[in-house]
This record gives structure tokens, C-alpha cells and sequence, in this order.
């Protein structure tokens, strides 16, 4: 029904454009329903303006901003309608360091609500983990699990396990 | 909340393997190669995926973990997912709610729910209305997907949310 | 005509196999002409098979694995016909730290032949650097370079610079 | 042999920028939205690219600077590639050869090989038979562009190389 798609759509926007903000430190988004009269089949166009910078289109951002406005997005969506458990495959492959930090901070925040679980190569990402598996093959081609704490974690994130498991 | 994942011939994991989920962040690290993603693959997998190329394979039977360091294939491959649901967010009976899936080797494959078979639909019934891995389930290389989505694929985001 | 493709074709067989293996350090890999009768046409089969691993379809390969392969071929074309220079944009962001070293290993053999422009976040790689050229936005928005040299890039990636322009 | 690029009001490069390329590795770093793969457009733009896409705009006026921090639009675009040719390796009589290439807002574009008004067709000669850009160039988040390559956009790349 047209309504009940419009309410949902504006609490879908409205968290946008807070998700887009912490994600950038600022700058501002929307969401548009390309046509008023008919919002159950019209596009839905993406509008992202990082801060300090004039508004263009989104595929002129960066690989780095692209990702997190898709995060943005993926995450409004996600408060508007909360699924028990949220999976990140490598999500930060394209993030500097100082967008993992906000990437993560916004992470920790969810997590009060949300299980994640979230597969990284980046040291810096697996700083706000509260439990880190380790997955390796010790006989090639066959998959184990390890426990593995941050101080196992080296800073070129090679895993050497301390407890064996 | 999801409780445990156990594995057990799905993909590279041959040896049965369990995962214990806390609330909050878990991470998983681990070289290339090492068997991280194909977590992911049995997650979607579990909740009723039906596309082989989803699961990065030509057929389904692709999943059955088919042999490596002298191990021979596998006759199947189950995964199960474990929830604990008192606060009745599935709706089942049970404080504890158990998926699980198989397939094996001929593309025979089950579904069970707490241990009874079941149908793919039941397992689609649960999760009606607590968000759906269309948007909960961001796969590598696929954080850009809902920019560069077509305007149809992109809807249908925003309508599973409504 | 079908001799020059055949030989050009074979000639990229032979440095895809050898690249392949300096990447993975070890396993095998292919290209394969789909129809032998009718190279002009027939499709190009990639085939790829890690260290310790089984053959499987080069889809179920791992994000890392895939990155390498294609790495291995791209790198096997060049050397095949060189171009005088090189440039490669965040291709090691699927990289683990440990293929990270083979991947600028490999580059580090080209590079006596080659030149490479290679945009990275990852400080590993930045450690085989001839030069390296810092980009910044101090005024938002508004692109600059700054010389940087290695010790100016910090831990998590960020750059310090110590001598002005 | 690459010997430096010169950016003016190119993408996010207001100001008239240089970068010197030594023999061997250069890296480029900085933050997310800083501007290097802008470095990667000028580069593939100079060579001759013709696909506004591949610059990721919709027009090829896009890659004129149009704006930030109180900076007004450029007027134009400019970015040249200078090589040290004297091993020959382009067909030009001279041992130093420069490639410009400017457009304007209202869509004229020039080129220029070492000063002299050229067509795209002359830019394009120059390179031919010393590796295309096809695969010298590696774009960001492209890398595995060849592996999930249709068969007959993977057969150009190797003919391209015979
Ligand atoms: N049916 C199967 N049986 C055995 N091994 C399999 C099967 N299917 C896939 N694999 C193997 O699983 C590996 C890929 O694992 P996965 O994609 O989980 O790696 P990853 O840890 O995510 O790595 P990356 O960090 O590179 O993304 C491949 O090497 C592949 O050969
Ligand atoms: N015509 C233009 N005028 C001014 N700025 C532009 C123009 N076109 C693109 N930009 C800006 O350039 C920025 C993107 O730069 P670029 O893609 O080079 O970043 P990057 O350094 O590669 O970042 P990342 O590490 O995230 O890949 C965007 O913020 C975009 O707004
Ligand atoms: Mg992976
Ligand atoms: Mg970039």
C-alpha cells in the first residue's frame, strides 16, 4: 500500500541522513522517490554530499566514500526494520584508517542491539571485536577453527595462536 | 540471536565445526583463501538460498566438500544454525530454535526445524518480519551492490524493509 | 590470423603459469582455448589451482585467490607485450599480508622493466616504493600532492608529512 | 618511459598540479576521497578514453573541476603526460614527447602531441603496438574484472596482446 511504503521510506531517509553523518563526520544525503504519484513502482534515487564538497554524482565519489554511503544506507534500512543479526564480509576493504574508526565506532553502537559478524583483514577493525575467531588451513584445502585473542592478532595481521584451543 | 553455526562438510569444512556467537561484535580473521566466506556461503545457505551462484558455485552439489590433503569427498554437506529465541522473535514455540539444511552428492537436500524435516517455505516463514538477509548479509566485494542496483533491484531493498 | 594468435596465445600460457606460481608459491594454473579449430573465436578458459588445494571452478575461489589469479594473468599479458608503464589501483585490497609480500615481490622483478604507479592504503606495500606522493584535500575539496617520504606514513596508514613541498 | 603528469582543473585538481615519475615503483597514498584515482582518470583520459563511464561521470564535462571551498568552476580541463622517448619506443622524431588533451564546459576538446593540435586517431597511433591500455591499467576495485570477464570481452584483452 502507498502509506504504508511512505512511512517507512521517510524513517528509511530519516536514518540515512543520521547513518551518512557519523559516517562522514558530516556532509548530507537523501534518499528521493523519483515520482510522488507513484511511489510503489517509481526509482529511488541516492543523493550523497561529503562534507567540504560540492554535491555531484554518486558515481564521481570515491571508493572509500562509495562504501561508506552504501553503509549508510544498508544500515538505515536495517534500523528501520532490525534483522537479529547483521554479516560484514570485508565491508572495510576500501576504508582508510580514519574511516575504519568511524566505520567501527558506528559498528559498537548497533551492537548493543545487534549481533555482528564481521570478516576483515584490517588490524584496526578487529580492535572493536568482542570475540575473534580465527579460521586457517593447516592441512591445505581443509578449513579449521581457532580461538584467537587481539594479542595474537600481529600487526601485519598474521594469526600465531597463544592458547591452543 | 543467533547462538552457534555448525558445520560439517560444507565446503572446506570438512570436520564437523562449531562457531558460538556472543552478543555483540565477533570477528573472523584468517589468510586468504582460509575458509572465511564460505561461513557466510552456509549462513545464507541455512536461511533458504537457492541460487548455486550465490553460493559462488555452478550447482548446489558444489558446496558438498569434495576432498583435499588426502581427505576424500564428502557424501554430503549439513549446516545448522542455532537461535536462541526467548524473546520469541521466531515464532516457535521453543526458547531454542534450531535450522538446519543438507544436500547430498545426487542434490537430495533437507530441511529441518528443531529436528523435524521440513520445507523450504517453513524456513522462509520464520524470518518473515525480522528483516531479511536481502540487506542483513553484505557479501564480500558487494558493500557498492545497492548504489550501482538497478532501479527494480534497488526497490525491492527498500520494499522487504516496509 | 590464427598462427600469430597461437603463438601470442601460448607465449601468455607459459607467463601465467610462471606468475601463478611466484604469487601462490606453489599450484597450477591454465588458459585454455575452448575449440582448437577456431582460435579466432573460441572462448579463453581460465584455469586455477592453489597450493595444496583441489581444481575446482575459478567462481569458488576465495576473494584473495581470485585477486592473485587475476593478478598472475594480467601480469602474464604484460610481460607477453610490454607497455611501458604500469598502473594499479588498490588491486592489493583482498590481500592478506603474507600474499601482499609476493604480490610486491612480483612487482618488485617487473619494476627493473617497468614503471608502476600504485595507489594503496595497505603500509606494506607501500614499503616497496621507489617514490611516494602523498594526495590531500586541505582545503576540502581541492586535491594537492605533497612529497611523503616511508617514515612520514604512520602505523595506521596516515601520513604525517615532516618536510614541507 | 613515463617522466610526470600536469593536472589543471582536472576532477578535484583546481590548481595546476605535477607529479615526476622516476624508473621503478611510485606509490600514491592519502584518504579516502582525496583525489588519487582522479590521478588513474587523468591518465586513462590523456591515452585517449573516449566513455564518460570510465571516468565515472555521465558527461565527459564532468572531469572539469566544478566547485569546493570557495573555489568557482574551471572554465576547463587540462592534464598532459610527458615521456622521455629517447629509447624510441614512440613513433616520434623527438626525445621527449608530450600528450595533452583539454575539453571545455561547453564539450570542445583539443589534443595535443608535443604543442601541435592532433586528433584522437594520432594519440592513439602513437601507442599502438606498445601495450594498450586495456590491461596496463588496473582500476580500482577491477582487478578481477578479467576473470568474470564475458568470452568476448576476455578475447580482446588477448588479441589486443598478439
Ligand atoms: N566444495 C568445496 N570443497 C572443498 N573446498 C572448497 C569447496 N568449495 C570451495 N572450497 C575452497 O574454499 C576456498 C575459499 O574459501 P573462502 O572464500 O571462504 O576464503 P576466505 O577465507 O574468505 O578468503 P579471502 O580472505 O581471500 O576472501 C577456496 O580455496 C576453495 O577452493
Ligand atoms: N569535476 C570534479 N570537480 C571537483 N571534484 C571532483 C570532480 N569529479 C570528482 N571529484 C571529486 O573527487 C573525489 C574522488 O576522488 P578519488 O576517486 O580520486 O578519491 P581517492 O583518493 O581515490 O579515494 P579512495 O581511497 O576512497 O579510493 C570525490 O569526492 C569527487 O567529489
Ligand atoms: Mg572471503
Ligand atoms: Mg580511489
Amino acid at each position: 500500500s502507498q502509506r504504508l511504503f511512505r512511512e517507512s521510506f521517510a524513517t528509511i531517509q530519516t536514518h540515512f541522513k543520521e547513518m551518512f553523518r557519523k559516517l562522514f563526520g558530516g556532509g548530507e544525503s537523501d534518499i528521493i522517490l523519483e515520482d510522488h504519484a507513484d511511489v510503489l513502482d517509481c526509482a529511488i534515487d541516492i543523493v550523497a554530499r561529503p562534507p567540504g564538497k560540492e554535491l555531484r554524482s554518486l558515481s564521481l565519489l570515491s571508493g572509500g566514500e562509495k562504501t561508506l554511503t552504501a553503509v549508510a544506507l544498508v544500515m538505515a534500512i536495517f534500523k528501520s526494520n532490525p534483522s537479529p543479526f547483521c554479516v560484514l564480509d570485508e565491508v572495510d576493504a576500501a576504508l582508510d584508517d580514519a574511516n575504519i574508526e568511524r566505520y567501527t565506532s558506528l559498528l559498537t553502537e548497533f551492537a548493543e542491539t545487534t549481533q555482528f559478524i564481521m570478516i576483515t583483514h584490517r588490524k584496526r577493525t578487529m580492535t572493536v571485536a568482542d570475540v575473534i575467531y580465527g579460521v586457517t588451513m593447516e592441512q591445505p584445502g581443509v578449513s579449521k577453527r581457532i580461538s584467537v585473542r587481539f594479542e595474537d592478532v600481529s600487526e601485519d595481521g598474521e594469526i600465531t595462536p597463544t592458547s591452543p584451543d | 540471536m543467533l547462538q552457534s553455526l555448525d558445520l560439517f562438510g560444507f565446503k572446506s569444512f570438512v570436520d564437523r565445526t562449531r562457531f558460538d556467537f556472543d552478543p555483540g561484535i565477533t570477528g573472523i580473521v584468517g589468510p586468504n583463501g582460509s575458509g572465511k566466506s564460505n561461513v557466510v556461503d552456509a549462513i545464507k545457505w541455512i536461511l533458504g538460498d537457492q541460487s548455486p551462484k550465490s553460493m559462488r558455485g555452478k550447482e548446489m552439489t558444489d558446496v558438498i566438500f569434495n576432498g583435499a590433503s588426502g581427505r576424500k569427498s564428502s557424501g554430503f554437506a549439513e549446516a545448522t544454525l542455532t537461535f536462541n529465541n526467548e524473546n520469541q522473535l521466531l515464532p516457535i514455540e521453543s526458547s531454542v530454535v534450531q535450522i538446519g539444511r543438507r544436500i547430498w552428492q545426487n542434490g537430495d537436500s533437507e530441511y529441518l526445524i528443531n529436528g523435524t524435516t521440513s520445507r523450504l517455505k517453513d524456513i522462509r516463514n520464520l524470518f518473515l518480519g525480522t528483516g531479511s538477509s536481502a540487506y542483513s548479509i553484505i557479501e564480500q566485494g558487494r558493500v557498492g551492490a545497492i548504489l550501482q542496483a538497478n532501479p527494480s533491484t534497488r526497490r525491492t531493498v527498500f520494499e522487504e524493509a516496509a
